[in-house]
């Protein structure tokens, strides 16, 4: 008897297209390089059943069961990251030094349950 | 900044949001390093740069160019077998707490393009001294406490000039050991500059007119960054 509501094949979790323009930010005076990058995000639902497609793990496969038994008292699993790569960023600091840093976790490249 | 956007330079290891006052280019070295990773080679791997930055073969994953901010003590006009005296001073202050400095290479630019005819192969001297007391003003650098680094020769077809300081600048991790150095530039040496007319020693000087500026690459470790990273895989 458990709760079902199909979900579309776009409503599922995966990453979505975000360009982020460091000068929407107003970081553009001490940004050098790059002006903006891909950065993407996660958005979507995570159905029950969960399939292999969405990444899930087994705790959010337990807890996608439990929420099909008990929706209002526990949420549906959320999409997040689970594959992230870095970039490199080219700035300057408030001594006017040119600095190049590696920065882990800037990109999202796969989305999970 | 707002405090979101505080919180955001914080984890970006930055106390606030930059402001800086007078910027220089970027150094052609940062480019192309940074043109390699956002553009790398078809099937090329991308190495794992949270520890290490496999383009100058060392640990680390912040690397900084510093602006000297010394000045001339002596230029110009040579008075004595010296053309050029300069104080070298690059301010550690930025770098953070836990940063692990791992290579420091000063570059001295010479403009490529004004190489003095008159010098005509000439054979300069420079010496670098790292300063090891403060000096009073109007004292001339043979006064100062410092210990001599470096000795060498150059012809000036060079462009630029590398030196290792690694082990030098990780004591200018300290703001009181941090009194800089002393680069002096002189034609030959001194008695063979004595024997030299005047308007020659001046002439083979003014050659040296085309020293541009100093500049240190610095390669510093995160440690919570790598750790943070190693800790994940």
């Amino acid at each position: 008897s458990s709760y079902y509501t199909p979900v579309t094949p776009s409503n599922l979790c995966k990453p979505r297209r975000l360009y982020i323009s460091f000068s929407d930010v107003g970081w553009e005076n001490w940004i050098i390089a790059p002006q903006g990058y891909m950065a993407n995000y996660c958005l979507g639902e995570c159905p029950f059943p969960l399939t292999a497609e969405l990444n899930s793990t087994n705790h959010a496969i337990l807890q996608t069961m439990v929420h099909s038994l008990d929706p209002e008292g526990t949420p549906q699993p959320c999409c997040v990251p689970v594959r992230l790569s870095p970039i490199s960023i080219l700035y300057y600091d408030n001594q006017d030094n040119v600095v190049l840093r590696h920065y882990e976790d800037m990109v999202v490249d796969e989305c999970g349950c | 900044g707002s405090p979101p956007e505080t919180s955001l330079l914080k984890s970006l290891g930055l106390s606030a949001k930059p402001t800086p006052a007078a910027p220089a280019p970027v150094p052609s070295v940062l480019w192309r390093i940074f043109q390699g990773r956002a553009l790398p080679a078809p099937g090329d791997r991308a190495p794992d740069r949270a520890c290490r930055v496999e383009e100058l073969n060392v640990p680390g994953n912040i690397i900084r160019v510093f602006a000297d901010q010394g000045h001339f003590i002596h230029s110009g006009e040579p008075k004595t077998f010296l053309c050029l005296e300069k104080r070298l001073y690059f301010n550690f202050s930025v770098l953070e707490e836990g940063e692990q400095l791992t290579m420091a290479q000063l570059e001295i630019n010479f403009s490529h393009n004004s190489y003095h005819t008159s010098s005509g192969g000439q054979v300069f001297e420079l010496r670098l001294y790292q300063a090891l007391q403060m000096s009073l003003r109007g004292m001339s650098s043979h006064t100062y406490n410092h210990k001599l680094l470096v000795a060498q020769s150059f012809v000036q077809l060079h462009k630029s000039l590398l030196f290792n300081l690694t082990e030098v600048a990780k004591g200018w991790r300290t703001p009181s050991k941090n009194l800089g150095l002393i680069l002096e530039i002189s034609v030959g040496s001194r008695d063979s500059a004595e024997a030299l007319p005047p308007r020659r020693l001046q002439n083979l000087c003014a050659s040296i007119d085309s020293f541009l500026d100093t500049s240190l690459l610095v390669v510093s470790l995160n440690q919570k960054q790598c750790q943070a990273s190693r800790k994940r895989r």
